[in-house]
C-alpha cells in the first residue's frame, strides 16, 4: 500500500546506457583486462573460451573458480577498479 | 605480487612528479597532500624519494581527465574505471591519470576545505547549527555578498568558527588569472554569461572569465565545485537546484525516483521535466589517496596482485587506517631494495685554492687583485680529496648565503665559497671559527646587510652580528621582536631599503636591519606570498636576484615576481659539482 503508484523508470539523458546483457558485459570485461583476446572470442567456441577466461579471471581475483558467470563474478565485474589490464602487457 | 614483463623499473631513485591539473572536487591543497602521502607509502619501504615539481617534465606526470583524455585508453563516466597508470620509462611511461567523472574525496564523502574566515582552512563540519537552524551544506544565510560559508565546528552559534566554501565567487583554479574569482556577467563569443560554463571546451570542465569580457581580455579560470555540485549526469559540476520538478512532483532533496540502481540524483534546474538537466548527488566518493597509492605502484613497476588485501589488488575498496600489505612490500622491495640507497660514485678530481682574505671587512670584497691574476687555467692534478672537505660530498648545508658576491655554504663548522658572478670552482673548506671567532660550529642561517656589510648569523634562538672579526652577541632573537613560535631561522632574503625577510617554519618576519626590530604585522604565512615553494625549506637565500628555497637535494627558484621558474639540484646547479 505504501507504493500506490508504480515506480516510473526514466532513462536519463547523457547516462551511458547499460543495455549490455550479462554475457556481453562479461565478454567486454574479460577482453579489456586481458583474460581473453578478441580473436579468441571470435574464433574459439564461445562457450569454451568464455569458461576458460572466466576461470582465469576468478583465479586471478581470488574468487571461487567455477568457470561460470555467477553472481559474485558479475558483481566483481561491476565493481569500481583500476583500468590497467590484469593480464598481459 | 607481479611486476611488468621485463621487470620494468626506474634507473634512478630520486623521482620527480608533477600534478598537471586538479579535480574541482577537492581543494588543491587536499589533492597535493593526498598525492604526497600516496608517494610516501612507497618511499617509506624503499630508497625511493619523490619530489613535486611545478614546471617541466617530471618522471611521473599526474593528470585528471574524463572519457578519451589523450592516451587512447578512455575512461567510462562515473564508477567503473577509476584511474590508470603506465609502467616506468620515458614520455607517458610512469604517468598516472585519474577519471574526473568520479567524485574524488578522501573516501568518506564530501571534503569541503574552507578558505579565509577564522578557522585556518579547516574543513566544514556538517551538520552545523547557525541561529538555531541545522545546515548540512554550505549556506549564504547571514551574508549579503552571496558567498557560501560553513561552520567548522558543530555549532557556529557557540564557537563562532567559520570559513568560506569553494565558490567561483571566491576563487578559480588554474587558467591564467592567478586564482582571481569569476566576474559575472562576462561576455564570451558575444554572449553574456552569468554563471560558469563548459561552452567552448570539449573536456567538460566549467570555467568563467575573471574580467567582464573574455573576448577582449582572454582572462579565465576553472570554477571549483560547490558542495552541492552534481557528479556525472549531463551537467557535471553544476549545483543541484531545490526544489525541482520531476514527473510533476516537487523534490527539495536528492532522490532515487526514476532509477533502478537506487543512486541519488537531482536536477540542476528547477524543472527536470522541461530542461532534462541532472546529475548524481555526492556520495562517499573514492579516496584519491588510496587510488593514487595504487596507481603510483604501477608507475613504479608493480602489476596487479591477486591478494585481495593488497594495495595492488585491482578492485577499489575503502580502508580507514591504511597499511601496505606484505605482498606489496615484497613486490616493491624486489624492484628497488629496502632503503640501502645507491652506491656513492668516486668524486672527480677537484682543484682547490688557498683560503681567501677576510670576507666581512666593511667594503671589502672577496677577491683581491692578485686573485684575479690567478685566473690562469688551473692545471688539473688529481688530488686525493678528503670527503669531509669536499662540498660536493655534502648532502645538505646548515646555511647558504651570498656575502660580497660569493656564495657561502656552511656545514658543521666548515664553509666553502663559490663566486656567484663568474663560473669558478669551489673554494675551501675553511674553518668558521677562524673567520668568525666565537660563532658556534652549527648555524641555521646567515645574511649580509647590503648597506653596512655586517653579517648576521643565527643558531636556534640566538643571533650574532659581525663587523669584520668583531662580534656582537650572542643575543636572543626576542630582541628582534621574533616570538617563541620561531624555533630556528631557516633563511633570510635581503629586500633592499634595509629590510630582510627572516623565515622560520611556515612563516616569515620582516626585519628592519637598522633598528634591528621586525616590522608590525609580522609574522605572515609564507605560502600566502611564496606559493609553490616547500614550506619546510632547510635553506632560504637570495642568489642572482632570485629567491632560493632548498629542501633535501633540491632547490626551488622563485623570481621576484613570485613565480617558481625552476626546480633543480643544489649540487649540480648551485654548487656546480661535476
Amino acid at each position: 500500500p505504501l507504493q500506490s503508484k508504480p515506480q516510473a523508470v526514466v532513462t536519463f539523458p547523457g547516462e551511458l546506457l547499460s543495455t549490455l546483457s550479462d554475457r556481453e558485459l562479461a565478454e567486454s570485461y574479460l577482453q579489456r583486462f586481458g583474460y581473453t583476446t578478441e580473436m579468441e572470442v571470435r574464433t574459439g567456441s564461445r562457450h569454451v573460451s568464455l569458461a576458460e577466461a572466466l576461470r582465469k579471471m576468478q583465479k586471478q581475483l581470488g574468487l571461487e573458480v567455477t568457470g561460470k558467470l555467477d553472481a559474485s563474478t558479475l558483481e566483481a565485474m561491476r565493481a569500481p577498479r583500476c583500468g590497467v589490464p590484469d593480464v598481459g602487457t | 605480487f607481479l611486476t611488468f614483463e621485463g621487470d620494468l623499473k626506474w634507473d634512478h631513485m630520486d623521482l620527480t612528479y608533477r600534478v598537471m591539473n586538479y579535480s574541482p572536487d577537492l581543494d588543491r591543497a587536499v589533492i597535493d597532500d593526498a598525492f604526497k602521502r600516496a608517494f610516501k607509502v612507497w618511499s617509506d619501504v624503499t630508497p625511493l624519494t619523490f619530489t613535486q615539481i611545478y614546471s617541466g617534465e617530471a618522471d611521473i606526470m599526474i593528470m585528471f581527465g574524463s572519457r578519451e583524455h589523450g592516451d587512447g585508453y578512455p575512461f567510462d563516466g562515473k564508477d567503473g574505471l577509476l584511474a590508470h597508470a603506465f609502467p616506468p620509462g620515458q614520455g607517458i611511461q610512469g604517468d598516472a591519470h585519474f577519471d574526473d567523472d568520479e567524485f574524488w574525496t578522501l573516501g568518506n564523502g564530501l571534503v569541503v576545505k574552507t578558505r579565509h574566515g577564522n578557522a585556518n582552512g579547516a574543513d566544514c563540519h556538517f551538520p552545523f547549527i547557525f541561529e538555531g537552524h541545522s545546515y548540512s551544506q554550505c549556506t549564504t544565510e547571514g551574508r549579503t555578498d552571496g558567498l557560501p560559508w560553513c561552520a567548522t565546528t558543530a555549532s557556529y552559534d557557540r564557537d563562532k568558527k567559520y570559513g568560506f566554501c569553494p565558490s567561483e565567487l571566491l576563487y578559480t583554479n588554474g587558467g591564467n588569472s592567478n586564482g582571481s574569482p569569476c566576474v559575472f556577467p562576462f561576455i564570451f563569443d558575444g554572449i553574456s554569461y552569468d554563471a560558469c560554463t563548459t561552452d567552448g571546451r570539449s573536456d567538460g570542465y566549467r570555467w568563467c572569465a575573471t574580467t567582464t569580457n573574455f573576448d577582449q581580455d582572454k582572462k579565465y579560470g576553472f570554477c571549483p565545485n560547490r558542495d552541492t555540485a552534481v557528479i556525472g549526469g549531463n551537467s557535471q559540476g553544476d549545483p543541484c537546484v531545490f526544489p525541482f520538478t520531476f514527473l510533476g512532483q516537487t523534490y527539495s532533496a536528492c532522490t532515487s525516483q526514476g532509477r533502478q540502481d537506487g543512486k541519488l540524483w537531482c536536477a540542476t534546474t528547477s524543472n527536470y521535466d522541461t530542461d532534462k538537466k541532472w546529475g548524481f548527488c555526492p556520495d562517499r566518493g573514492y579516496s584519491i589517496f588510496l587510488v593514487a597509492a595504487h596507481e603510483f605502484g604501477h608507475s613504479l613497476g608493480l602489476d596487479h596482485s591477486s591478494v585481495r588485501e593488497a594495495l595492488m589488488y585491482p578492485m577499489y575498496s575503502y580502508v580507514q587506517d591504511f597499511q601496505l600489505d606484505p605482498d606489496d612490500i615484497q613486490g616493491i622491495q624486489y624492484l628497488y631494495g629496502r632503503g640501502s640507497g645507491p652506491e656513492p660514485t668516486a668524486p672527480a678530481p677537484v682543484t682547490t685554492k688557498e683560503p681567501q682574505p677576510l670576507p666581512t671587512e666593511a667594503g671589502s670584497t672577496s677577491t683581491t687583485e692578485e686573485d684575479e691574476d690567478e685566473t690562469s687555467e688551473p692545471t688539473i692534478v688529481p688530488i686525493p680529496v678528503d670527503p669531509s672537505q669536499d662540498a660536493c660530498a655534502e648532502k645538505n648545508f646548515d646555511a647558504i648565503t651570498e656575502i660580497n658576491g660569493d656564495l657561502y655554504f656552511f656545514k658543521d663548522g666548515k664553509y666553502w665559497t663559490r663566486s656567484s658572478f663568474w663560473t669558478s670552482d669551489i673554494q675551501g673548506a675553511f674553518t668558521v671559527a677562524d673567520t668568525w671567532p666565537g660563532l658556534p660550529a652549527v648555524i641555521d642561517a646567515a645574511f649580509q646587510d647590503v648597506l653596512t656589510k655586517r653579517v648576521f648569523f643565527f643558531a636556534g634562538r640566538l643571533f650574532w652580528v659581525f663587523s669584520g672579526k668583531s662580534m656582537l652577541g650572542p643575543r636572543r632573537i626576542e630582541k628582534l621582536g621574533i616570538g617563541k613560535e620561531a624555533g630556528r631561522i631557516s633563511g633570510a632574503l635581503q629586500r633592499g631599503r634595509g629590510k630582510v625577510l627572516l623565515f622560520s617554519g611556515e612563516s616569515y618576519w620582516r626585519l628592519d636591519v637598522k633598528i634591528q626590530r621586525v616590522d608590525k604585522g609580522y609574522p605572515r604565512a609564507t605560502d600566502d606570498v611564496f606559493t609553490g615553494v616547500p614550506l619546510d625549506a632547510r635553506n632560504v637565500f637570495l642568489y642572482q636576484d632570485n629567491y632560493h628555497f632548498c629542501r633535501g637535494s633540491f632547490y626551488w627558484r622563485m623570481t621576484p615576481r613570485y613565480q617558481v621558474d625552476r626546480v633543480g639540484y643544489v649540487k649540480y646547479d648551485i654548487l656546480q659539482c661535476p
